[in-house]
């Protein structure tokens, strides 16, 4: 069973399309293994991104080097993970 | 062991299992109006149910809804079965239905990716693609919104098996897809698709694959922005309503652009609740709620294809 222990949800807010394709560049990158819950687009929408704990570091400091603003959506995903299998197990019972 | 839905809690996640278990409650009780095809089965050979909702007559004009092609989005399935219920349970009693139900049939797929929701339960929570093998790499499944031949392999798709939004080798190359586009085709007269993912609160018509409005723009605009007030009537919450591409991005071989250019005029995606507190983890006290809204959403829509006959 793949865990999510320390994934974290980011919701990044791009204020230009400058920023947009610098956050078009970050979904390029393989190797952070992001997966983009939303899109980058248009300065207009948000962009939310599940982040593995070994790529956080990097993606924040990509993030604040380029000045692109962000907040957490989802601290520690395995805990939310958590909390449903609770409440389905409780449904079930 | 007896067939029957009293137990059935609409009101939470079930596994694949339970929720065709409900399928055939449902087309049990209800035999009237209700009944359950194959259309096909999964990469991993599951079966595609199918509830068709239809008061008799050969080849009605039809209504297709789908559900959960993207497995993750749980509170998607968990709607259709809701809305499965609802539609049984209004046919005589709500005038509105009762009329619809009387001239045109409603196809229904509740759980579009049945191995990638098997998938969730059991090993990956967050998958989202196929789980049918890419030869010549470890990476598993195909993303099957992005399969439909339209504009397929074209912008906002990915070449790499390993990304969750791979085009696959070929359009139509995922019997899941390939399974509903030979349904529609045999059926010849399907007359609206409408398809429920989550999340982010959008009621969306073609374009993805470009960023041109499609011929019906202004009437596909008027009924989306109807639907909207409806599923705001009932809590407040609030859809967009656009093209795909002006509306999130652009995204190519979707199924509601194959469906557009096929000549399908009703066309629409909805986007259901929430905008990203819980991401693909929406409470399951939120699935009837979000059932109930979308159901308002989806009504409005079929009204006007009821009354709107092309």
């Amino acid at each position: 069973l793949e865990t999510f222990v320390g994934h974290q949800v980011l919701r990044i807010r791009a204020s230009n399309k400058e920023q947009i394709q610098k956050l078009q560049f970050l979904e390029t990158l393989e190797h952070l293994q992001l997966d983009f819950w939303l899109n980058p687009s248009s300065p207009a929408l948000p962009v939310d991104v599940r982040i593995p704990f070994h790529s956080l570091q990097a993606v924040k400091v990509f993030l604040e080097s380029n000045s692109i603003e962000y907040s957490i959506l989802i601290e520690d995903l395995q805990v939310v993970l958590d909390e449903e299998k609770q409440a389905m197990a409780l449904s079930q019972q | 062991r007896e067939r029957s839905s009293s137990t059935f809690n609409y009101g939470t996640y079930h596994s694949l299992t339970s929720i065709y278990e409900e399928l055939d409650n449902l087309a049990h009780e209800c035999s009237g109006i209700v009944s359950k095809l194959t259309i096909g089965e999964s990469y991993e050979k599951r079966p595609l149910y199918v509830l068709k909702f239809s008061t008799g007559g050969t080849n009605r004009p039809a209504i297709w809804i789908d559900a959960g092609i993207h497995s993750r989005e749980w509170i998607t399935q968990a709607s259709a079965i809701w809305i499965a219920r609802k539609i049984a349970s209004d046919y005589g009693s709500d005038p509105s239905i009762t009329s619809l139900l009387d001239k045109m049939d409603i196809f229904l797929l509740a759980v579009a990716n049945p191995d990638g929701y098997e998938f969730t339960h059991t090993e990956n929570r967050m998958w989202r693609k196929t789980r049918s093998r890419n030869q010549g790499c470890l990476c598993i499944g195909v993303d099957p919104n992005r399969n439909w031949d339209a504009g397929f392999g074209g912008p906002g798709a990915s070449s790499n098996p390993c990304s969750d939004t791979y085009h696959g080798p070929s359009a139509n190359s995922e019997v899941e897809v390939k399974s509903i586009v030979d349904f529609i085709e045999n059926h010849g007269n399907i007359v609206a698709f409408l398809t429920l993912h989550s999340y982010s609160q959008l009621l969306m018509y073609p374009y993805g694959y470009k960023c041109t409005k499609p011929a019906d723009y202004a009437e596909l605009d008027s009924v989306g922005k109807a639907a909207a007030s409806s599923i705001h009537s009932l809590y407040g919450t609030t859809f967009e309503v656009g093209s795909i591409c002006t509306t999130i991005y652009q995204a190519s071989g979707g199924s509601i652009d194959w469906s557009y250019d096929y000549g399908i005029k009703y066309s629409f995606a909805f986007e259901l609740r929430d905008t990203g507190t819980y991401g693909f983890l929406l409470p399951a006290s939120q699935i009837i709620p979000t059932a109930e809204e979308t159901w308002l959403g989806l009504k409005t829509i079929m009204e006007h294809v009821r009354d709107n006959p092309y």
